[in-house]
């Protein structure tokens, strides 16, 4: 870093300096008084000449903090974490005070430019030092110092005072690149860390209910398909060690939160969620597509003779927050698939349908999850818009006979087993609350069940759906409904079929949700 | 099967909001009020 | 029918990571301001101990606490919601915090003088040194030490 001759000790010098004018009595409130004494100090020494030294000493400065923790770990005279703990602290507290100090003092009080970018490359700098270190020290690398830097500078910034509420949008902006710049991919050493962070009760509360038009929630939406990306490889295996069951069981209790707490941001951001959740992590999954706007009164799904087309929210779209048309490539696939959806011409789209949608031959890997998803929820939204243009509503009788379902149906007679299991799981994914893509995919799933021309196709349908019904609550309403109604139909002869009696725990199932329904 | 989510030390019943007193993801307890820190009035902070 | 997927290298050295970084996960107390006297360092009870007191965090719960407890709790939890709760339920039992002494004051009859500034008579006090209650007569609480 060629940092000029002398800096390093400069840095030392001021930062014991300001440690200890913090903890003085004499600091004054929140240490405005220490910290006017002290910026004269720097500007002695020359740290705020140019923005190039101001950088230098931050990271020096993060740098030497970090140092003196490592220490306090390995000081074998220090055995009581929480001493060890206080020790860190006192150091640590006092920096992020003086950060915070010198974010809310630079520039003048309502040029928040200054602030925010101060504040950028503080976050930034910390960052830096956090994976240089996370790389050198690998598996002696310790979450605590960055961890205790983060949470503080956030609690800090997150004071109920002017100066700090004016730039509140941009503070959590500067935290949330960070925190996806060391998201658990990245830095699986400060994952554990970065959960907490994410999850804590007063970054949950800024990013989803204080920051006005929800328009922090695209970005808590990221953060958590950050980690959903990183667990996918493992939950994919079922194959979770502790330190990844670890992981997942508080991810699981974060979901919670939100399912509670802010259902609406699940809902909206479902599809975003589902695309990376492997399809095998059912309860997570069911988790998310439990969720319901809370002004929402959901029917027993269990009522006799219940009547979904009459319910009034069965025909409003749910927002859909990701742009899963775009995710539809190539674009000339996207043309062709447009063009097929409204004259059924390239007649050749359908044959060709499954080889675009076939990335390998490597079984349990062949095909383009991603693409699959945003195929089906295209399609069938399309569908949608085209049978409401004619006046009618998604049901058995107006959803047949379409461009869309040809290339339903052509999905569930030409993939093969794998392929069609994606293709399912994408329709079920669908089948949430009362709204109009709920009641068209159940539609859809039932037309295909009722329509197969193989038994096979009919049982891995039957399976999709029980494999979502088996595992631990809470379950989505639409899944139930769509189940309901396949057993209780006669419409589907669901009874006749051989595997209905494949084994006797199945067959003692079916019996008691039928006894259920009925 | 997944796991019992009602055992995991949040009351998915209660009225109010959890965030608020959300003790982190592996928290067994909500947080207690001693535990929540609190923008007091600073004539509070007397030590 | 996905079957399983071979874990990449990457895989493998993510979760050593994490393997190692679950030897020191982070504490609650990490995400909290340093507890002078009372850091959280949770001591296991036996699980049927009452571990969290329901609805402990609202202030009709406080209300229903000793005088004593509240004043613990409001010198003892400095900086916490707990602090903020204590200092509600004593106001709504007439005691008023003195921002000079940091005594919390009460009237114990009505005040001999009062006028813009200030009111003079007899109180009882919490003195926080002694930790006890005790009476002052001819006392003046000036308004502009009124919290």
């Amino acid at each position: 870093y060629d940092d000029p001759p002398g800096l390093h000790e400069k840095t030392e010098y001021l930062l014991r300096e300001w440690v200890n004018m913090y903890h003085n009595a004499s600091a004054g409130r929140d240490s405005t008084k220490a910290f006017t004494m002290f910026v004269h100090q720097m500007n002695v020494q020359g740290i705020l000449k140019t923005d190039d030294l101001i950088t230098r000493f931050f990271r020096l400065s993060t740098e030497m903090c970090t140092e003196l923790c490592y220490r306090a770990f390995s000081d074998q005279s220090n055995p009581s974490p929480s001493l060890v703990r206080a020790k860190c602290f006192h150091t640590l507290d006092a920096y992020v005070r003086l950060i915070t100090l010198l974010v809310k003092h630079s520039g003048d009080a309502n040029n928040s430019l200054t602030k925010i970018n101060l504040l950028h490359k503080v976050l930034g700098i910390v960052a830096g030092v956090l994976l240089r270190d996370h790389d050198f020290r690998s598996t002696e690398f310790q979450q605590l110092p960055y961890h205790r830097i983060f949470i503080m500078l956030f609690l800090e910034l997150s004071a109920p005072e002017q100066v700090l509420e004016s730039i509140s949008v941009q503070v959590l902006n500067a935290f949330c690149n960070t925190l996806h710049i060391l998201q658990p991919s990245k830095a699986p050493g400060f994952a554990y860390a970065w959960l907490e962070l994410v999850s804590h009760r007063v970054f949950l509360g800024k990013m989803l209910v204080l920051t006005p038009q929800q328009r922090a929630w695209g970005m808590y939406a990221q953060l958590l398909i950050d980690m959903f990306k990183f667990l996918a490889p493992f939950l994919r295996n079922v194959e979770l060690p502790k330190q990844i069951q670890l992981l997942y069981k508080g991810t699981l209790r974060v979901l919670l939160v939100l399912l509670h707490d802010f259902p609406e941001f699940l809902c909206d951001y479902h599809y975003g969620f589902c695309d990376v959740i492997p399809p095998n992590c059912i309860q997570m999954r069911n988790l998310i597509l439990s969720a319901f706007p809370r002004h929402m009164r959901l029917p027993d799904p269990f009522t006799p003779n219940l009547k979904v087309d009459l319910l009034p929210e069965i025909t409003q779209a749910p927002r859909v927050l990701t742009n899963f048309a775009s995710m539809i490539q190539p674009a000339n696939f996207k043309k062709d698939l447009d063009s097929y959806i409204n004259s059924r011409s390239p007649v050749t789209f359908l044959s060709e349908l499954r080889s675009n949608l076939q990335v390998s031959n490597e079984p349990g890997m062949r095909y383009n999850i991603p693409l699959i998803n945003a195929l089906v929820l295209y399609v069938g939204t399309q569908a949608i818009s085209h049978i409401q243009t004619k006046g009618q509503a998604p049901s058995m009788g107006t959803i047949t006979h379409s461009s869309h379902m040809d290339i339903f149906q052509n999905l569930a007679v030409d993939l093969d087993t794998e392929g069609r299991y994606l293709f399912l799981n994408a329709i079920t994914n669908q089948l949430r609350y009362p709204n109009s893509h709920t009641h068209y995919f159940s539609c859809t799933l039932l037309y295909l069940f009722a329509e197969a021309n193989t038994e096979a196709i009919q049982e891995q349908i039957t399976r999709v759906l029980l494999e979502r019904l088996i595992v631990n609550r809470p379950h989505p309403w639409g899944l139930l409904v769509t189940f309901i109604e396949l057993i209780k139909n006669p419409t589907f002869k669901f009874w006749n079929h051989e595997f209905v009696r494949c084994a006797p725990e199945i067959e003692k199932l079916f019996d008691s949700v039928a006894r259920s329904c009925m | 099967l997944g796991s019992d989510l009602t055992t995991l030390g949040l009351n998915l019943n209660s009225p109010e909001k959890l965030y608020s007193n959300f003790g982190g993801p592996w928290a067994e307890q909500p947080c207690r009020p001693q535990d929540i820190d609190y923008h007091v009035p600073s004539e509070y902070l007397i030590n | 029918p996905l079957g399983p997927v071979p874990l990449t290298k990457n895989c493998f050295f993510q979760s050593q990571m994490l393997e190692a970084s679950s030897q020191h996960m982070p504490h609650p107390s990490d995400s909290e301001r340093l507890r002078l006297y009372f850091p959280r360092n949770l001591c296991p009870t036996p699980s049927y101990y009452p571990q969290s007191l329901p609805n402990c965090d609202s202030l009709d719960f406080f209300q229903r606490l000793s005088v004593e407890t509240l004043f613990f709790i409001f010198y003892y939890m400095e900086g916490t919601k707990a602090q903020y709760l204590a200092a509600k339920a004593l106001k709504k039992q007439s005691w008023r915090f003195h921002t000079e002494h940091m005594m919390w004051f009460q009237r114990h009859e009505e005040p001999k003088t009062i006028n813009d500034e200030f009111e003079q008579g007899t109180y009882i006090y919490f003195d926080y040194e002694k930790w006890g209650q005790r009476k002052k007569e001819g006392f003046i609480f000036e308004y502009r030490f009124l919290e």
